[in-house]
């Protein structure tokens, strides 16, 4: 892995007390290779690198130290602190609040949904789920399904608008004093202008205070793509990365904050409902570094 | 008027970018790139296209489609979750019966919420048969009795869609020595695995592909949504290193989304 191979550059190299260019030069072209195999995007990968050796040339490394340790050091507290310090919960303001999940097809957003209204139902909530798919066959039948199974309230979609649905969502928390909705849209790309459309309709009807991007966890280089369409479209307030119980290095965590400054809020860990847990923005780095 | 200077650092630069962004992985894209460097710019450009092109020119190990007397003949859909397996499965079904094939369908994903009624759906839609078991039941028991139900009714061919599962849960994978067992005792001879992989993967693409043919033998694969801005090229470093050509395409969420693979349109789209 990439922290015992930064630690072999330099204990073949005799020690100075402090890194030199050439020393760092040799360690960076390692973390490139590492950071690119763990599917960071292109562009974050090459800023960095420019960044870490900023702060890592002419560093002083004191006889107690090794020079591979004192980098390693650099590279993890950067992707540390890259990634987002301390956990933002959601915001939840509204009568009622209304969470929008939002995200490329597949990305796992019916199943978050479900999780999310079960945690908050742990925290004393009665959230109302709101199918708002009218296209993918049986999508409602799966939130509903879900909700069913997990004893949570359930609005059925309505076949002919996302919108309506939504709209009907709302008005059935108002009357049963449900909070919060929560909105499972239908996957869409972020370059079909009218699936944008119908979010950003919802959006300004509905003024959710929480718009959270559903993302694969092994999404490659596009993570910045779309993560970068959709925040510019409706401005997200937070990201759920799914999947994370596989072994994809998730990569796509550090190109998507560090591009859109966007907080990852949970990580999706498995298909029952409780797999939903906090992000650690520590826990992260170190997969990333593998 | 053709250049005999080597291909710039700059210009070498830009393809390298081209090829990362589009998932090709360092290790793959440091090869080719310095394969190409004492070129001049366009022979450079040339051969990278080509090598790119070369290393999708795979033979299928047989092709599914060619028509033989063996009846059914079978297409296992597999793949992590999300990628698109049960929507390709329908497409695959279109597509067959559009070549005048008679086609069923077997809703082999007995785990996920509504993984039947999605497939039932377009079943439904198009007049495809069906044959489904209980949500929660076994998958191997959906796939023996649909295998005599194909072989009974006459059908060309059984496409079976199952539950999308990672590649790193044993107890799931091994769900599949199940269904190989059940389909060995039938004595399908023509049991063509295919493999789904989403287009916008990055290089964990080639684990999935991997540990899958660890259980089932993957003789193709499938690359979904390329109809968004993903370029689905981390199809380059797992077809160089597994040699299992990709067969189709999905370019959308209808029913005729859906394309034979082509290698030279492929990496021409890499640098569109
Ligand atoms: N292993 C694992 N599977 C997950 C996770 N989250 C979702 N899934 C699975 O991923 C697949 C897709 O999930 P869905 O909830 O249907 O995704 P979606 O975003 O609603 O899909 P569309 O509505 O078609 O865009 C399903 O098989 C889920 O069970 C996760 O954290 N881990
Ligand atoms: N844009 C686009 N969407 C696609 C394509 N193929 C599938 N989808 C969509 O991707 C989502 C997931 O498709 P499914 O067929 O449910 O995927 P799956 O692999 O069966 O999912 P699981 O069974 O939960 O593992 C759906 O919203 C599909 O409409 C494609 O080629 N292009
Ligand atoms: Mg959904
Ligand atoms: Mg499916």
């Amino acid at each position: 892995n990439l922290t015992s191979r930064i630690t072999t550059v330099f204990t073949s190299l005799k020690r100075k007390g402090y890194l030199s260019e050439k020393d760092v030069d040799n360690a960076i072209r390692d973390i490139r290779r590492a950071l690119l195999q763990a599917d960071v995007n292109f562009q974050v990968v090459k800023e960095f690198c420019q960044n870490i050796k900023q702060q890592a040339v002419g560093e002083r490394v004191y006889k107690s130290l090794r020079p591979g340790d004192v980098v390693v050091k650099i590279v993890h507290d950067q992707l540390v602190e890259l990634l987002g310090q301390e956990y933002s919960p959601l915001k939840l303001s509204g009568m009622p609040p209304v969470i929008m999940l939002v995200g490329l097809q597949g990305s796992g957003k019916t199943t978050t949904a479900a999780k999310l209204a079960n945690s908050l139902t742990k925290q004393n909530y009665k959230p109302l789920l709101s199918a708002c798919d009218n296209r993918r066959p049986a999508a409602s039948e799966q939130l509903e399904i879900l909700a069913q199974k997990n004893q949570i309230d359930f609005n059925p979609v309505d076949p002919l608008s996302a919108l309506k649905s939504a709209e009907k969502a709302v008005e059935i928390a108002r009357k049963k004093y449900l909070n919060p909705v929560i909105l499972d849209t239908a996957g869409r790309l972020h370059i079909e202008h009218q699936l944008m459309e119908e979010l950003k309709d919802i959006k300004s009807k509905l003024n959710p205070s929480d718009i959270l991007l559903v993302v694969d966890a092994m999404t490659g280089q596009d993570a910045v793509n779309l993560a970068e369409s959709f925040n510019k479209e409706l401005g997200l307030t937070g990201i759920i990365l799914t999947k994370l119980d596989g072994d994809t290095r998730g990569g796509a965590a550090l190109s998507i904050r560090q591009v859109t400054g966007v907080p990852i809020k949970y990580v999706g860990t498995g298909e029952k409902i409780d797999d939903l847990m906090q992000f650690y923005p520590k826990r992260m780095a170190s997969r990333i570094l593998g | 008027s053709r250049s005999t200077d080597k291909i710039s650092q700059e210009q070498l630069e830009e393809l390298e970018e081209i090829l990362l962004l589009a998932d090709l992985g360092p290790d793959l894209t440091d090869y080719l790139i310095s394969e190409i460097k004492n070129e001049n710019p366009q022979d450079g450009l040339t051969k990278l296209q080509q090598q790119l092109t070369d290393i999708l020119k795979v033979d299928a190990a047989e092709d599914v489609l060619i028509p033989t007397s063996d009846k059914p003949k079978v297409i296992l859909i597999a793949g992590v979750n999300g990628t698109g397996k049960t929507t390709s499965a329908a497409k695959i079904a279109y597509l067959l019966t559009e070549q005048d094939n008679k086609v069923m369908l077997a809703a082999a994903d007995t785990f996920r919420a509504a993984g039947i009624e999605q497939l039932e759906n377009w079943a439904k839609k198009y007049d495809f048969d069906l044959i489904k078991g209980q949500y929660g039941g076994d998958a191997a028991a959906v796939v023996h009795d649909s295998y005599d139900a194909a072989h009974s009714r006459n059908v060309d061919y059984l496409i079976i869609d199952t539950a999308g599962r990672l590649h790193t849960k044993k107890n799931l994978m091994n769900e599949f020595n199940k269904i190989q067992k059940v389909l060995n005792n039938k004595n399908c001879h023509r049991c063509h695995n295919l493999l789904v992989l989403d287009a916008t993967v990055g290089l964990n693409g080639l684990q999935q592909v991997q540990i899958f043919n660890q259980y089932i033998p993957v003789h193709g694969l499938i690359v979904t949504k390329l109809d968004g801005t993903a370029k689905g090229g981390c199809v380059f470093p797992v077809v160089h290193q597994m040699r299992i050509p990709v067969q189709f395409i999905g370019v959308g969420e209808g029913i005729e989304d859906f394309q034979f693979f082509d290698p030279e349109k492929f990496v021409r789209g890499l640098f569109n």
